[in-house]
């Protein structure tokens, strides 16, 4: 508590009261998903929070109880940690000045990232009670039906980092695609390429041969 | 051009150009970029074999070859490369994200430390020898036996009033040095944390300059033993090493006495915050953060195109083989994946600049958000480097067999990237200190 009212602004969610669940939860908005993020590391901090006091309670020292309580702190910070990257994103996203068209690829790339990640961690969303089976088989649906509105500009997306090809050493990610005849060039260069017949040949495989 | 690749950039649906100067920093950040690609692949003298092929004594030698061909070409580069940041994407395309065994740890760590921890006399004493690469420095923290938990570390610094030196020891076997790179063979010097002993009272740890290396001939000094921990997972060409201290004598004043102090008489002047000395660490998981982001999205470079060009099996008898790219199943490893390069690209430039913001609230004496900062570059740090380590495996697996070659590139990023989930504090150990904090709100 000393720590929001102080202004740490990463933390200052933790402190406000869950908005009450709604009954239809609208996954186009994106800041409704955030909110969802938001409520899985609230409930989760909170959980982790509980079960520390809880074991002070029954008489452990604060060092045994958060040694105790480890596993599911884990899960908190995770959780936290998501919810920074996805509402980032999205702030980002908001407050850049962008033309229509980049910030709707965009826009479409932030929700796949926030709704793959309802869709991995559902079990999660669920056990805090925010979202329902049916929310979590809409959400599996609609990461399915986002897949081919990011396919016509994924290569141009990855284009737009600009790593040059000698940066990603890749045969396979090469920028002008010739990708097979530069394996074949590529595999040439193995040290056993440089005789026809091997050295191996005369000291292993011939005497086994006419044994 | 591969005809379905350019069939692939055709269909998009944005402005490639405004894209690409926000991925790279803006107009002129990006063509200042494009220049220095430029020169460095022009440059015959940073040609050389394909590292898939060599040895590692071969590689290791290689690229020291280019570290110090680097290193000698730096005055030549003009006002193209005019502050580190542009000297740092100078030396990555040099060494391919390969270490750069005269730069890596000696600017990532060695100079930082002096610059956040050295006082005014300290830096004019090693900072500009260290910048122009007449000594050459490591950070040695990490212990055999010891590693996150630096309460833990075994190194101790006595002090001795009678000749005011510090005395620097490994007691045991598992306090020996271990892991910092270009320690083994490389440097002359390296910044040693120690836990600080004065008047029989223990202080914690600190830091202390070490010579290790004898700057004629280049031979360990009296007193130290040190050497290549051996070969690794990734990073061959880089001589991580052990540093064994044997009672090795240095100076007061080669103990970094910026935020705490020993005097003379042995009489310990603490520092305003006991988190100051891990300053250099904060910085570093900052950095991951950014790393993180781009290996994940050089991951998806790659598998992403390979999967324009490859064509597999037959959707319905008779008709051609569909590019890989348009299956859902492939869809679905990559464009979350795509999607969460992008999340962490804006991650990364948030916490670069939290990292600055409050560093330079720091050097100002405001402290507030030290401990947030600590917080969230610990979380981040974990939370990224262990998504994009596995997403670099699973951009492996989409590129069928041909991932497992190392023409791929694949598992040499993910060799290279790994590591980035255990140095600078375990992934977990971390989580649990964002956990605390957040528990303790």
């Amino acid at each position: 508590a000393r720590e929001g009212s102080n202004g740490a602004k990463s933390v200052a969610y933790i402190h406000q009261d869950a908005p009450q669940m709604r009954q239809y939860v609208d996954f186009n908005d994106l800041d409704t998903i955030c909110k969802l993020y938001e409520q899985r590391a609230r409930g989760l901090v909170k959980f982790a929070a509980n079960k520390v006091e809880e074991e002070v309670r029954n008489g452990e020292d604060l060092v045994g109880a958060l040694n105790k309580v480890s596993v599911h702190s884990v899960r908190a910070a995770n959780a936290h940690c998501h919810y920074f990257v996805v509402k980032n994103f999205v702030d980002e996203i908001k407050t850049l000045e962008l033309s229509p068209g980049l910030r709707s690829v965009l826009m479409d790339l932030a929700r796949l990232y926030a709704l793959d990640g309802l869709s991995k961690n559902s079990g999660e969303f669920m056990e805090e009670g925010l979202l329902s089976g049916k929310d979590v088989k809409q959400c599996h649906q609609l990461v399915v039906e986002l897949l081919p509105k990011i396919r016509p500009n994924a290569v141009s997306l990855v284009d737009s980092y600009e790593f040059s090809d000698k940066i990603l050493m890749s045969v396979l990610g090469r920028y002008d695609g010739n990708v097979y005849p530069n394996l074949l060039e590529w595999a040439m260069k193995s040290e056993l390429n440089k005789t026809d017949v091997i050295p191996a040949y005369e000291k292993h495989i011939r005497p086994l041969l006419k044994r | 051009i591969n005809p379905d690749i350019q069939k692939e950039r055709d269909t998009r649906t944005f402005d490639y150009e405004e894209l690409a100067m926000l991925l790279n920093g803006g107009k002129e950040e990006r063509e200042k970029r494009k220049k220095i690609v430029s020169i460095v692949e022009s440059d015959r003298d940073y040609d050389g074999p394909d590292p898939s092929f060599m040895s590692r004594m071969d590689r290791f030698e290689e690229w020291m070859r280019k570290s110090s061909l680097l290193v000698k070409k730096k005055e030549k580069l003009g006002e193209l490369v005019q502050d580190h940041k542009d000297f740092m994407f100078y030396n990555l395309n040099v060494t391919k994200k390969r270490p750069n065994v005269f730069f890596d740890l000696h600017y990532g760590m060695f100079v930082p430390t002096l610059m956040g921890q050295a006082t005014d006399e300290q830096r004019a004493k090693w900072l500009i020898p260290a910048i122009n690469h007449e000594i050459l420095g490591t950070y040695a923290q990490t212990e055999m036996g010891h590693g996150t938990f630096l309460r833990g570390l075994e190194t101790t610094a006595h002090y001795d009033p009678e000749t005011e030196e510090f005395e620097i020891h490994s007691p045991t076997i598992s306090s020996i040095k271990w892991w910092p790179g270009t320690l083994g063979k490389t440097c002359n010097h390296a910044i040693v944390m120690a836990q600080l002993y004065t008047r029989g009272v223990c202080h914690g740890i600190h830091a202390f300059m070490v010579q290790i290396r004898n700057m004629e001939d280049h031979t360990s000094m009296p007193g130290i033993t040190l050497g290549d921990i051996g070969p690794k997972f990734g990073y061959n060409e880089n001589d991580n090493g052990f540093l064994k201290l044997d009672h090795v004598r240095v100076p007061r004043d080669n103990m970094l006495m910026k935020h705490s102090q020993v005097l003379e008489d042995g009489t310990y002047v603490a520092a305003p915050r006991k988190n100051l000395t891990y300053g250099t660490m904060t910085m570093v998981r900052s950095f991951i953060v950014r790393d993180a982001a781009y290996a994940l999205a050089r991951a998806c470079t790659i598998a992403i195109r390979y999967s324009a060009v490859r064509r597999q099996s037959e959707l319905r008898p008779g008709e051609p083989e569909p590019q890989i790219l348009s299956y859902p199943t492939q869809q679905h490893k990559l464009f979350p994946l795509l999607a969460t390069s992008y999340a962490f690209f804006f991650a990364q430039l948030h916490m670069v600049e939290m990292y600055g913001s409050v560093n330079e609230a720091v050097g100002k004496g405001d402290y507030s958000n030290m401990q947030e900062l600590h917080s969230v570059s610990s979380g981040l740090k974990a939370f990224t480097t262990w998504t994009t380590n596995s997403g670099i495996e699973v951009c492996r697996m989409s590129c069928g067999g041909h991932g497992y070659s190392l023409a791929s590139g694949l598992p040499e990023l993910y060799t290279y990237f790994t590591p980035n989930c255990t140095y600078e504090g375990e992934n977990t150990v971390l989580m649990l200190q964002n956990a605390r904090y957040l528990i303790k709100c």
